[in-house]
């Protein structure tokens, strides 16, 4: 779902 | 990006470099868990590992890979350079009994069955409980250095901050991943009673001192 690509976070 | 999530980096970014000038400065890493060390740079390796495939930004890049370097060079220095000052008596907390649970539990519950996404969250489950070999040592010695509790404060604070930026997102953004809020939850309630003796002691110019 859309949480793997959005990691943009550190 | 918002004002609560970069607070939180430069949190994150201050306690790192906190800990590694007073290693180097005092030439001592009394006091400090080792284990602590090397749980923290697992944390850093296992999660950044997209930092060659994927470009977020170049801040994304640059703290990750200042996060890496930093907490790769602290545990060098603890376990190598300044070996002889490591209080390897008082660092006992069995890690394994952190990173076995943290290990099957990321293969059961995550966003997606794929190397990159338990490996992501595997770091964010055992950074919630990395510190915890750190703050045994505290309490098996019955004190800390000041600039230990620094350390510790701006290391608590940061994933504080980052559960803000989650309520922050969930309301403007509509995002949020529970995998990252829960741990983060676990992560800063763990501090709560570091947070109680830093600021009734520390901040009083007290020594941080147990049992309180």
């Amino acid at each position: 779902d859309d949480k793997t690509a959005t990691k943009d976070e550190l | 990006m918002n004002i609560f999530r970069l607070a939180g980096d430069v949190s994150h970014l201050v306690a790192i470099i906190i800990l590694l000038l007073k290693i180097w400065k005092t030439r001592s890493c009394a006091g400090i868990s080792g284990k602590s060390q090397i749980l923290f740079a697992s944390v850093f390796v296992t999660r950044y590992l997209d930092l060659f495939t994927i470009f977020i930004s170049l801040y994304n890049s640059s703290m990750k890979i200042i996060y890496i370097s930093c907490s790769i060079a602290t545990v060098y220095l603890v376990y190598f350079k300044f070996k002889a000052t490591y209080d390897g008596n008082h660092d006992t907390f069995r890690v394994e009994f952190l990173v076995v649970p943290v290990g099957g539990l990321s293969f059961l519950v995550n966003h997606d069955f794929s190397p990159m996404e338990i490996l992501w969250t595997f770091s964010i489950y055992l950074e919630s409980v990395a510190i915890l070999p750190q703050l045994f040592m505290i309490s098996k010695t019955g004190e800390a250095e000041t600039i230990t509790t620094h350390y510790l404060f701006f290391l608590g604070l940061y994933r504080g901050l980052y559960l803000i930026n989650w309520i922050w997102r969930y309301y403007f953004e509509g995002f949020f991943d529970l995998i990252a809020i829960v741990a983060g939850l676990v992560q800063t309630v763990l501090y709560c009673d570091f947070f109680y003796l830093y600021v009734t002691k520390v901040l009083k110019g007290k020594k941080l001192s147990l049992p309180a």
